[in-house]
């Protein structure tokens, strides 16, 4: 017999409710039941045992429309751009780092910084988080431990006159990449993304690089969004996955921007910085 | 005559108990769908709604009131239930000897800032406060903390490099000489799955001894905030929560799957990023932002 909307409703609310129990966002646990729906309408399925196959047809479908929402983004081999970069320009490889408050992006500059530099590129830091507390100290102590300069103004200075001096400093002395570290912001304040949008149009960056936490629920989809409508994401890093977090926040994202995760940060030392596989994720969230 | 009356009014009654159901259904159905978007723990939304789905279909409305109203009215007394009551905390210390706040919570949380928020707040009632940092590990913690305690102009310990047992008991001795009645000691990050983090936590407190261990939960924070914050509970047992970045978006059911996992109550709200941005937690205000 075929499977019909009345013998998908409770499979399919289950479907739901595991996904958001991976923090996968309200809306985005919704279209993935609905991609599986369409997927499974119509199958043919044996009168007996019928639970046990629909729950197995339920599962392979959202195996694959996880799958399939993950190879919407185009993926993003780091090193091979900052190579095509260094080797085709006199500028430098220019990546700005943006998202809210404590997602981990100052952390996760320093452990590209040892990334870049254990494989031969040269790097300079900017901090143009100007406002918070610590920020230059922070930033200026991962700095001293990766065995990179940073460029750093005083606190209240233009977050955009210290990227661009970076970037001057960094065009002058041939440096090959120059990370900018912007202080973490709320997507909801019109202020401050509008203070993003100068700091990223002053920049002009090779890469945005959108810095979300694996820990957030429904916020990561709001966030993503919201970011990339105002200065627009090429990529991004999902942090602090070693809290346990599914990684739903992850698919959100994905569904909302269709942007490549370039690194998964498991920790707070300049090691935990992972390549993203799609694998990886699909695997977590179907537990 | 009677007889068909009779019927009627049968017909009539089960009529209504049909349209009775399915209002309470598709509102119990909408708050599923709110709180989950609210980020409260699934497990915790369906027993809430079992239990409202029920209480909702079986009491009677008060005269004059629909099926509907009863239904809303009774969620909001669960949900504000579940929060500890409508009442704004009290955090009236006393002013004649010394209480010690030790903020706890997973990187990134907002602790030091909340520290700094909490002396500011503090400082606004009267009391002498002394904010200690406690937080060793993290690059530019201790610069952190010593300008923001300069913003807000409270005593200030910190021993740059230093364990945090050793700081904290030492702060503690400086501050009980300069007559401080509030202390607040900000701690490193940490998640349920650092076990030597968590460790330190515990002997932290067993060292210190504070009055009150108070974790910070990001209102951002999705389906891990009952675990965490169990695990947190279960390593050095929470007095209360500050819930931090309600400014945005986020509508911090984290927070409540965690009150209901630690029977810990809310305290604090953050509501931005500077030090005055603090309030003291208002239950109904909280509530109707978790509706949405
Ligand atoms: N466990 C864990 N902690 C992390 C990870 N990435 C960053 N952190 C921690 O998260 C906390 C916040 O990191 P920051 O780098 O200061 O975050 P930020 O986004 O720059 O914060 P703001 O600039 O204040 O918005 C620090 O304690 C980091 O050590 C990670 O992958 N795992
Ligand atoms: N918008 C907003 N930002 C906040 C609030 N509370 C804290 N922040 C910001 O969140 C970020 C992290 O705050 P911290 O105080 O450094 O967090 P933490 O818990 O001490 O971080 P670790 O010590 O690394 O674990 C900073 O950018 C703060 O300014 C709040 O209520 N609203
Ligand atoms: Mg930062
Ligand atoms: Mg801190």
């Amino acid at each position: 017999k075929e499977l019909s909307d009345k013998e998908l409703e409770e499979p399919l609310w289950n479907l739901q409710l595991s996904l958001i129990e991976s923090d996968v966002a309200v809306p985005v646990a919704e279209a993935l039941s609905d991609a599986v729906k369409q997927k499974l309408l119509g199958l043919k399925v044996k009168r007996f045992g019928a639970k046990e196959e629909v729950a197995e047809a339920v599962r392979k479908a959202v195996r694959e429309a996880l799958l399939e929402l993950l190879e919407k983004a185009s993926p993003i081999n780091l090193l091979e751009k900052v190579k095509a970069k260094r080797s085709s320009s006199k500028d430098p490889f220019v990546i700005v780092f943006v998202g809210v408050n404590g997602t981990g992006k100052t952390t996760t500059i320093a452990k590209i910084a040892k990334y870049l530099s254990d494989n031969g590129f040269t790097v300079l830091l900017a901090c143009s988080d100007t406002f918070r507390a610590g920020a230059l100290e922070q930033l200026e102590m991962h700095a001293k431990r990766v065995g990179v300069k940073v460029i750093k103004h005083r606190y209240g200075a233009d977050p955009a006159a210290v990227a661009y001096d970076a970037i001057a400093s960094a065009r002058a002395r041939g440096i090959d990449v120059v990370l900018v570290d912007t202080a973490g912001r709320m997507q909801t304040d019109r202020g401050l993304m509008d203070e993003l949008r100068k700091i990223v149009r002053v920049s002009q960056p090779d890469l945005v690089v959108f810095v979300g936490d694996a820990l957030a629920g429904n916020d990561a989809l709001e966030q993503a969004k919201k970011f990339e409508e105002a200065v627009g994401i090429d990529a991004v890093v999902l942090t602090k996955v070693d809290a346990d977090a599914r990684g739903g926040a992850a698919v959100s994202i994905a569904h909302a921007i269709g942007k490549p995760i370039i690194f998964l940060g498991c920790g707070q030392r300049y090691e935990d910085l992972i390549p993203f596989t799609r694998e990886w994720l699909v695997d977590r969230i179907m537990g | 005559a009677l007889g068909s009356a009779l019927s009627q009014a049968v017909k009539k009654v089960m009529k209504a108990a049909i349209v009775d159901e399915a209002v309470v259904k598709e509102l119990v159905r909408d708050l599923q769908r709110a709180l989950l978007q609210a980020d409260v723990n699934v497990r915790l939304v369906l027993d809430l709604s079992r239990r409202i789905e029920k209480r909702a279909l079986e009491e009677e409305p008060p005269p004059g009131a629909t099926r509907r109203e009863l239904t809303l009215k009774i969620i909001y007394d669960e949900l504000t239930s579940l929060l500890g009551g409508e009442k704004t905390p009290k955090v009236d210390y006393p002013r004649n000897k010394m209480t010690k706040i030790m903020l706890v919570g997973i990187q990134g949380s907002g602790k030091t800032t909340s520290a700094a928020k909490l002396a500011w707040f503090f400082k606004k009632r009267g009391y002498r406060v002394g904010l200690i940092c406690a937080d060793n590990y993290r690059p530019g913690a201790y610069d952190q903390l010593k300008q923001l305690a300069e913003m807000v102009g409270v005593n200030f310990f910190g021993i740059p490099g230093e364990v945090p047992v050793k700081v904290a008991s030492k702060g503690v001795e400086e501050f009980k000489r300069r007559g401080v009645n509030l202390v607040i000691i900000d701690t490193a990050g940490r998640h349920k799955s650092e076990a030597s983090l968590i460790e330190e936590m515990k002997t932290l407190a067993k060292t210190i001894n504070p009055d009150e261990i108070m974790m910070v939960i990001d209102a951002t924070l999705g389906q891990q905030a009952a675990a965490q914050a169990s695990a947190f509970h279960e390593a050095t047992p929470l007095g209360s929560i500050f819930l931090s970045k309600l400014d945005g978006s986020a509508r911090g059911g984290g927070a409540l799957s965690a009150v209901a996992a630690t029977g810990a109550l809310i305290k604090f709200v953050g509501t931005g990023e500077k030090v005055d941005e603090v309030e003291l937690f208002s239950p109904p205000r909280f509530v109707s932002r978790l509706l949405g």
